[in-house]
């Protein structure tokens, strides 16, 4: 699964998630992905998520609208999308990454996985990483 | 407020052998989603333009290189959703096009927010978007990982997709 979440300096936000799915899926099978509060969500009054992971997981504990109501009950970003995801596969299992972006423009990346790929351009600087705790920069 | 676009690859078991690809990747994702902001473009277009990257690189489960249903075949999802009128556009199930994002986006014009399987795949080749068969949307990855699903094999870290 991919994704990208973006804000402009008018504070417009956009959420947007894109997955194959699962390997060996049935035909048939809706994942999280294309699921509003669950694959993703957006609202410029509180802020933007994209998720990935195990997509029934997602789907059952909704990933995304539950870090949005973190982020408008005051918590911030990071710790938001941390409690999204950690909570997540503590209540129904699977492991979730997801990325957020809160109103004030502030990031969040958070993954329960052993791996989550993730990058962002600020300024003159490219920040990245894959593993947890991992921040890599580079400028550009 | 300073524009800012953030993107991920997915999250899963990455071998160390993935790592530099994927690397790679999310960061060409979030090069190409500021040089759109950059250039005066809009972040819908930018957030979009950051998928489409990644779907077209065959590292990720999205676009080419999507994994495969238990029959072999490419099905995608993809949403998209904007902020200020809280407008969505999704699709699911949907087979043979090369940007399932760029269908999403297309169908937040519509009066509806979801649009699945056949239908999905009709209403973007009626819109222009073109018909990509499956022998290009299929690596040899995702069959290796299919055919190691199929043989109960798929504990192997190394042969998992994340995502």
């Amino acid at each position: 699964t991919v994704g990208a979440i973006g804000i402009d300096s008018n504070g417009h936000m956009v959420s947007c998630t894109s997955t194959g799915g699962m390997n060996g899926k049935l035909t048939g099978r809706v994942g999280d992905t294309p699921i509003p509060g669950s694959g993703g969500y957006c609202d410029d009054n509180i802020g933007t998520v994209s998720a990935t992971g195990n997509g029934e997981s997602i789907l059952r504990y909704n990933v995304s609208q539950r870090i949005l109501a973190y982020l408008e009950a005051g918590t911030g970003a990071q710790e938001a999308t941390r409690l999204a995801v950690e909570g997540m596969t503590k209540r129904v299992g699977g492991e979730a990454g997801a990325i957020t972006i809160a109103k004030n423009g502030d990031v969040g990346i958070a993954f329960t996985s052993k791996r989550m790929s993730w990058a962002y351009v600020k300024g003159s600087k490219l920040y990245y990483g894959i593993n947890p705790n991992e921040i890599l920069e580079e400028n550009l | 407020i300073e524009p800012i676009i953030v993107v991920h690859g997915g999250a899963g078991n990455y071998t160390y052998a993935d790592i530099s690809r994927c690397l790679r990747g999310v960061r060409a994702a979030a090069i190409k989603g500021h040089q759109v902001v950059q250039s005066g473009g809009s972040i819908l277009d930018a957030t979009v333009a950051a998928v489409e990257v990644m779907e077209a690189d065959p590292e990720f489960n999205a676009g080419k290189g999507s994994v495969l249903t238990v029959d072999g075949k490419v099905q995608m999802e993809a949403l998209v959703m904007e902020g200020e009128h809280m407008k969505v556009g999704s699709v699911t199930g949907i087979t043979n096009v090369a940007h399932p994002i760029s269908v999403a986006k297309l169908v937040m014009d519509l009066p509806h927010s979801i649009l699945g399987f056949e239908s999905a795949t009709a209403f973007a080749h009626q819109n222009g978007i073109p018909f990509v068969p499956d022998e290009e949307l299929i690596t040899p990855a995702s069959l290796q990982a299919l055919e190691n699903f199929k043989n109960k094999k798929i504990s192997s870290a190394a042969t998992e997709i994340p995502g």
